[in-house]
């Protein structure tokens, strides 16, 4: 089952995490060890990596307009910086005393630290790419909202003109989405929804033409057009709603699961 | 996404770090 939500974080994150728990085994098993190398190289590389993801992580938050992200990232930045210099310590402490045990205690935190730091930030801006398509879904459901309105065919020509591009946008954000995700019942239900809404749409266009066919015409089962197109739109706007759900699960215990 | 990429940097340089460290361990057992 894997830890991490999306396929692009599992990518990175997994294979240091495995790592870092090898090395906490190693350390216990190892007890006083052998001597540690020196670590100031691969330390030092860390610090640089650093250093370049605090001016990127900066500028994240500099250009974006997305206000959870511009509070939640330096947090996240600011882990990944202590964690460093956690390393930078125990460099400089096995250096002088390559058995030392604290050093090899802060080596461990400072590896943890980076993997949760890095994991946290990461987290971050994945909840803010989400947010984004939430917003693209938002802005479809604004759409079928004014559907029961639309009365005349120059109306419906433009609800189309409008609702067409941020359906489009939505449900290939959505479909890209569910691809990235590596627990299938978020994918397969974010494929479904999709689906649905993918087929309600044509038939809801329909039905709008229909109840603004029959108010030309005079009016007769009138009502009985209103009620099939308003059913329609609902049922296409709760297919969002659940698609909104599923987007903001980024674990599998919020979903009742496993 | 840079910020994808700078966390990549990361994770290999942590990666390096953390198999150099556990190199000189692996030896004793």
């Amino acid at each position: 089952m894997p830890v991490f939500h999306t396929k692009i974080i599992e990518s990175i994150l997994e294979p240091v995490a495995q790592q870092v728990s090898r090395l906490v085994i190693l350390h216990e098993e190892a007890e006083d060890g052998n001597a540690m190398p020196d670590l100031a190289r691969p330390v030092q590389a860390v610090s640089l990596a650093v250093n370049n993801l605090v001016k990127v992580g900066h500028e994240t938050i500099e250009s974006s307009d997305d206000a959870i992200l511009r509070q939640d990232m330096p947090g996240a930045l600011h882990r990944v910086e202590t964690a460093a210099a956690l390393l930078q310590q125990a460099s400089d402490m096995l250096r002088a005393d390559p058995y030392s045990g604290p050093a090899r205690k802060k080596l461990i935190e400072g590896s943890r630290g980076i993997l949760q730091g890095t994991s946290a930030l990461l987290l971050c801006f994945d909840e803010s790419e989400v947010r984004k398509i939430v917003k693209e879904c938002k802005k479809v459901l604004d759409y079928l909202g004014v559907a029961e309105v639309i009365d005349t065919m120059e109306d419906l020509v433009q609800f189309l003109r409008d609702i067409s591009p941020a359906l489009s946008r939505a449900a290939r954000e959505v479909a890209a989405r569910a691809a990235e995700l590596t627990h299938p019942p978020h994918a397969e239900t974010l494929t479904k929804c999709l689906d649905s809404v993918k087929q309600l749409a044509p038939v809801l266009i329909c039905s709008m033409k229909i109840y603004i066919h029959i108010l030309t015409e005079g009016g007769k089962g009138i009502e009985e057009a209103a009620e099939n197109r308003n059913y329609l739109a609902q049922r296409m706007a709760d297919e969002i709603h659940e698609i909104i759900r599923v987007l903001q699960l980024t674990s599998y215990v919020e979903d009742g699961g496993e | 996404e840079m910020i994808l990429e700078a966390a990549k940097s990361i994770i290999t340089a942590t990666s390096a770090l953390v198999r150099a460290a556990s190199a000189a361990q692996r030896e004793l057992i």
